[in-house]
């Protein structure tokens, strides 16, 4: 455990808890991607079988079951308890176009053809660009309210501190794992746009609103 | 040395 990884972790905890929270506080919806949180619930629950079958940390064990529980929790708040405030036409993303090449690729290239193996490299791949819904979403609204952006920061700092983290980790413990971080840069980079809109406008006290 | 990768993030 490293600091990137700590804070990466961290991060990656609140942008679930703010998107959480949002939902519950405004008791709506709108403006999120549903078919982005069922991605990650669905990334979530393929990579954490080893909760089966390996013991890392207590650490380890209580996040995957927060982060579990509440990607679950949020898919429940946007298509059961606030599903009157989901806005499913502007959530038009054909989710197919990527978890079948993803599907794909984890069975073409892992580290194991094993199933937990294939399924947890399945969660990687899919995790790099499970958001793509939402980002979707915005470009065809054109706009998002300021905490959704607060929400997408956290979660891409959190798989940018992970590069750090892979960085220290390669120098410091022989740690190298090609299929984590090549998905890893890969999902970074689909935030830098992101990321640039954000410093530029949100920062600076305005709402996030693309040209027409 | 010898680079290893194990899944012990998250």
């Amino acid at each position: 455990m490293n600091i990137f990884r700590l804070t990466g972790d961290l991060s990656h905890l609140a942008a679930i808890i703010i998107l959480l929270l949002k939902i519950w506080k405004s008791r709506s919806c709108a403006g999120i991607s549903g078919k982005s949180q069922i991605l990650f619930a669905l990334v979530f629950t393929t990579r954490y079988l080893d909760l089966f079958t390996s013991f890392i940390s207590l650490y380890n064990t209580c996040m995957k079951l927060i982060y579990i529980g509440c990607a679950y929790a949020t898919v429940y708040l946007i298509y059961a308890k606030f599903r009157a405030t989901y806005d499913g036409n502007h959530d038009s993303f054909r989710v197919e176009f990527l978890v079948v090449p993803v599907g794909g690729l984890s069975v073409l290239i892992n580290h194991d053809f094993s199933p937990l193996e294939i399924l947890w490299t399945f969660s990687i791949y899919l995790e790099s660009v499970a958001i793509l819904p939402q980002l979707f979403m915005i470009s065809k609204t054109g706009e998002a309210e300021t905490i959704t952006t607060h929400y997408l920061f956290c979660l891409g700092l959190y798989r940018a501190l992970y590069l750090f983290n892979w960085i220290w980790r390669f120098y410091f413990e022989g740690f190298f794992d090609m299929i984590a971080i090549v998905a890893g840069v890969v999902q970074t980079v689909l935030y830098c746009d992101f990321f640039y809109l954000y410093v530029t406008k949100v920062l600076k006290g305005k709402k996030l609103s693309l040209p027409a | 040395r010898e680079f290893t990768y194990k899944h012990d993030e998250l």
